[in-house]
This record gives C-alpha cells, structure tokens and sequence, in this order.
C-alpha cells in the first residue's frame, strides 16, 4: 500500500512538472513529506509563497493538477463549474487545449460564461429560466450560442 | 462507462420532470445567472451520494426539494438519477427524498445502501465525488488544502 | 447618534430595495434589529436563504448594496477588482450602467477580464509583464483593447 | 478630492518606480494573469492603512518589499504614495516599509502616525477601506457578514 502512495506521488509530481513548463512555462515542485507539498513558479519569476499568486495563477495551478491526475488515471467524467472565470483569454485556450486532449477517455462537462470556452465543446446545452422559477434545457448550436450573446 | 443522461424530478429548479442526455465528448452548459446550471453539479454530487448539505448550497436535505416559484406552490419530493452506459451495458444510480425527511438510494431501481453506491462508483472508475467535480468557487480548492488534506488524490490514483 | 443610524437604516434599506427591484426586478428587504438582516429575492422566484442563491445572484446582490451605498453616500473613489467574473453578460451591463450613474461624485476603477465591461470606460490602462517580473504600464485606447484580446 | 496617482516603488512586482495618473470618470485596469493589477489594489489598501497583511496576500508586512525575479535582486524597501487632487488643493499620504521591519507613514512628506491617516481619509470622504475597495474574489464579502459586522456600513452612512 505504502508502495503504491510513493509510485503514485513519484507519476503525479512528474505530470504535474512537465504539465507546468509546458503551460505556465514555469516550474512546479512536490514533495511528500508527511503529506502532499506544492511549490510553484511563473514565467520570469521566482518561486513565492502560493498565498502571493494571482487568482488567475492559483486556478491555473489548480487546474493543471486535475488535468494531471486525468492523465494518470482518467475517471469517466470531469464537471467544471466556472473554472474559467478568472483566467485570462491566453489561459482560457491552453485549458481548452488541455481538455481537448482527455477527452477521448473522459467525458468533460464545463459550465461556462464564456463563449470562448463554450464553443470548442462538441455539444452545448442552454439553461434558461422563464419566469417561473423553473429551469429549463435546450440543446444549442455554436452558432447560436454567438448569436444569442452578441 | 459514460454518463449517459441525468434525470432530475422536483430537485431544486427543477420540478418538472427533466431528462438531460450526455454524449462522450466535451458538453458545455450556458446560461443567465441563476437559471439552474449549479443546480445540476448538485444534483450530480447529491445522487453520487454528497451527505453534506453545505455543499450542496443547503442548511438541511430536504432544502433540495423545490421549494416552490411565483406560479409554482412546492413539492413533496426530489429525485435523481444518473444514468451510466457502456456498450449494451447500463447502470443507473438513484437518489430520493421526501420532506419528512426519508432518503433512499437506488441501483437500477432497487433498495441500496451509500456504501453499495459508493462501491459501483468505484468500480466504474469514480474514486471519489472531489475528483470528477469542481464546484463553482472551488477551483482553488486543491491550493487551500493542507498537505495531509491533499493525500485524498494520492490515495485515488494508488 | 442612534438616531443616524436609524436614519441612515431607512435611507439604506429604501434605496437597496428601489435598485434591486428596478435592476434584478425581484425585491430585497432589510431589517434592522441586533444587526443588519438581508433578504432577497429574484423576478419569478420565492425568497430563499442566501446560501442558496447562484453565484451570479449572490455577486448582483453585493454589487447592487455597494451601488445604494455610494448613491446615498459617494465617497471619492470605488476600486472593483473582478466583481464581473461571475456574471452573465445582461448583468455585465446593468453593472456598466450603474456604474455610468456613479460617475459624477464617485471615480470608478475597475480590474477586468472582460472587453465588455472595459469598453465603457473613460480610461484604459494595460498591465503588461514582459519576462522579468516587473509590472508595466501603459495607456490604452479601446480600439486597442479589441485587437489585443483578439 | 479625486485619487489624482499613484506612486509605486519597490511595491510588489512594481520594482522601478512607477507612476500611474488617474482621471476624474471611469478607468478600467486589463492584463494578463499574474501581471500586477491586484498588486496596484494592494498598494492603494496598504498606503490607506491596511494593517492586517493577509488582506494584501502576504504573511509578514515585509512580503510586500519586491522579492527579486529572473532577472533582477529582492530590494530592501518598498513606497506607495497615493496623490489626492482638488483644484488648488493637493494630498499625498504616503507609507513606507523596510526589510528590518520598520515602517512609516507620511502626509505630504511629513512623518505621521496610522491614526493621522484615517483621519486625513475620513476628512476627504473615506470612511473605511471596506467602503472604497472590493478585493478580488471578495464580491461575496456583504452576503457573508454576519448582521453585526454589517453595521460598519451604517456606521459610515451616519
Ligand atoms: N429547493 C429549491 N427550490 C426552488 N429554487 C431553488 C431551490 N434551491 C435553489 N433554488 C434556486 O436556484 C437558483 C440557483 O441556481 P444555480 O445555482 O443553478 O444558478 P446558475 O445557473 O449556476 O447561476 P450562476 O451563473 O449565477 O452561477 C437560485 O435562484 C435559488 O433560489
Ligand atoms: N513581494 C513580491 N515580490 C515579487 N513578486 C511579487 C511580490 N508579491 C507578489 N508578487 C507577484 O505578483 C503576482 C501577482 O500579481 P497580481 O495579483 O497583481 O496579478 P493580477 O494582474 O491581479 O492577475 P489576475 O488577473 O490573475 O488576478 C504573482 O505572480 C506574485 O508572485
Ligand atoms: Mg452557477
Ligand atoms: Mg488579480
């Protein structure tokens, strides 16, 4: 058992370092010493406190860790709600890109105001409420997905 | 397995009975602010077996039950189910509650206990209900843990 | 002194109320005892517990109280850094044009990740970071602003 | 009075001095993530008074000092001027903070105590910094006051 914690936290620290490089062109480091330790940094800069970071670069390391451990080990879905909000256009795409490539083993389901997310998804569905208190589903095309945000 | 389609009846916004189907893929879900599109990452972490209330943006279970609208007066019920397929395969999880309080889960329509659910979420690859969902506001969640806290990851990959 | 308070209670609670039903067309009530008590609710909806409201909900309920404040009481500025992230783009704009209303007494700056929302401004200014952890600024005009966002 | 600049110098990832100027209206600050723009909300909160250093993202007071990049040292002091403006008239209140933990604040280049300060604000229509700023990921802060801490709002209305 012990084994399989260290085998899993030596595949995890090694995707989550690659991932990071990759796509903050940063450097993350973990360790695992009495639990599960993180250290990042971005682009040009040195490695800070994570309390120092943006919001966009905690969601950004936030979200390279789930995309790492899909990697490892895919579950059959993966829901995001808003996980985009606070990140910049640059970041929204690398997501995009990063959910594009697990979703041959898994099926993502993100909730979004963006329009720039929605329209990579290969289904969207619109949620509305009329005036009673009561939802609504539709399926929508990308096509009317721009129409109906302007 | 994938999650085929999800079936929400007097489940927060949704008191009319309401089938949403899934494809592999990438879904995205839009909408105005307050249309119900939360409501259905509750109903998903709800019927995979969520026992905290708090989390499901409830003080008690049964606040799930729509409570009622402007032209609608409140139900007496709520229930999901999410339904699984592989191939010819098919395995639905179910969840209801009524107002008096009583709760019971369902695999493909019989009786079961949380930990029946739990253990057919694990066989289908579902470790944990912190690795398939990020909440709204959550998403930094994985930084603001403690490092023991975030052992739970490593313990689903293992 | 009570009597201000009290006095400052009733302006409070008439103007949160006015806004919320012209802008959310729903309605907001205010009590006074022990503490300021809140309860809102949206067009079509009954009202519910706070914690049961949207994200989106919750940030137009925050923003519309921050907006009677300073109409009863400008004071010289209101900085907002990303208070649009969880609203949908009708709600953008009924922000936008609170804000519009602000800007006589009050000078509004506003951190944002949205074009929408920074169009409407009398001023842009970009943050740039070129490699090396320094922090730049510039002026930018809003023709600028769509050809760098794309 | 109107917030006429800002001035930040060794501040965060503000390392070269820096001036921005603003303007009467409307002004919206863009970039990218991580670029600086909630530091230039840190610097407003921090030369206003702002004593408790988790509301500026750092552990100890002295995090604000610039902590070095790829390319450039850590410097040993950091100073935020905030430039208020009407007509003639003109008030700069200024603070600054050096590594050994020293720090002052200053009105118009005059060496002055906290208290000076918020009096100073209060007399040019700055109640709290509560009532003039809205941090990141802080929207939600009113909703999730309790009754009692909300009366700092009417405490500032009266
Ligand atoms: N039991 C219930 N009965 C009736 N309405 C409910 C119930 N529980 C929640 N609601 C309503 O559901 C709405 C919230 O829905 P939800 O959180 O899904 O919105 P959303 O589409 O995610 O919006 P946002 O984009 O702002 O996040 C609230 O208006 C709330 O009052
Ligand atoms: N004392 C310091 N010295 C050097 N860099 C610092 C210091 N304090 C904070 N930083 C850096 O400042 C950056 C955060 O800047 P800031 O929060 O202003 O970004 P932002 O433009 O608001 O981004 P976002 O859009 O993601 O909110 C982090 O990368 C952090 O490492
Ligand atoms: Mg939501
Ligand atoms: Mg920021």
């Amino acid at each position: 058992y012990r084994e399989k914690i260290e085998r899993a936290f030596l595949d995890l620290k090694d995707e989550y370092s690659r991932l990071f490089s990759a796509v903050a062109e940063g450097e993350a480091l973990m360790e695992f010493r009495e639990g599960l330790h993180v250290s990042v940094r971005f682009k040009g800069k040195n490695f800070q406190p994570l309390s120092m970071l943006s919001g966009g670069e905690r969601a950004l390391a936030s979200l390279l860790f789930y995309i790492a451990l899909f990697r490892i080990k895919p579950a059959p879905f993966l829901v995001l709600d808003e996980v985009d909000a606070p990140l910049d256009l640059p970041n929204v795409q690398k997501l995009i890109n990063l959910i594009k490539e697990l979703r041959k083993d898994t099926q993502v389901i993100i909730i979004t105001h963006n329009p720039a997310t929605a329209r990579h998804a290969d289904f969207i569905y619109g949620i509305s409420m009329p005036e009673d208190g009561t939802s609504r589903v539709y399926s929508m095309r990308a096509e009317e997905l721009f129409n109906s945000t302007g | 397995m994938y999650l085929h389609s999800i079936l929400l009846s007097g489940f927060k916004t949704f008191p009319v009975r309401t089938q949403i189907k899934f494809h592999p893929g990438i879904t995205s879900i839009v909408g105005p602010n307050g249309s119900g599109k939360s409501n259905i990452v509750d109903a998903i972490l709800w019927a995979m077996g969520e026992g905290r209330s708090s989390l499901l943006r409830a003080s008690r279970m049964e606040d799930v039950i729509f409570k009622g609208s402007s032209s609608r007066s409140a139900l007496s019920r709520a229930e999901v189910l999410l339904n699984f397929v592989q191939g010819e395969e098919s395995l639905t999880i179910g969840r209801r509650i009524y107002r008096e309080g009583d709760s019971e889960f369902l695999i493909n329509g019989s009786s079961a206990r949380l930990r029946d659910v739990q253990d057919k979420l694990r066989e289908i690859g579902i470790e944990s209900r912190e690795y398939v969902v990020v909440e709204q506001g959550q998403v930094e969640t994985f930084l603001n843990m403690s490092p023991q806290e975030r052992l739970v990851f490593l313990e689903a990959l293992a």
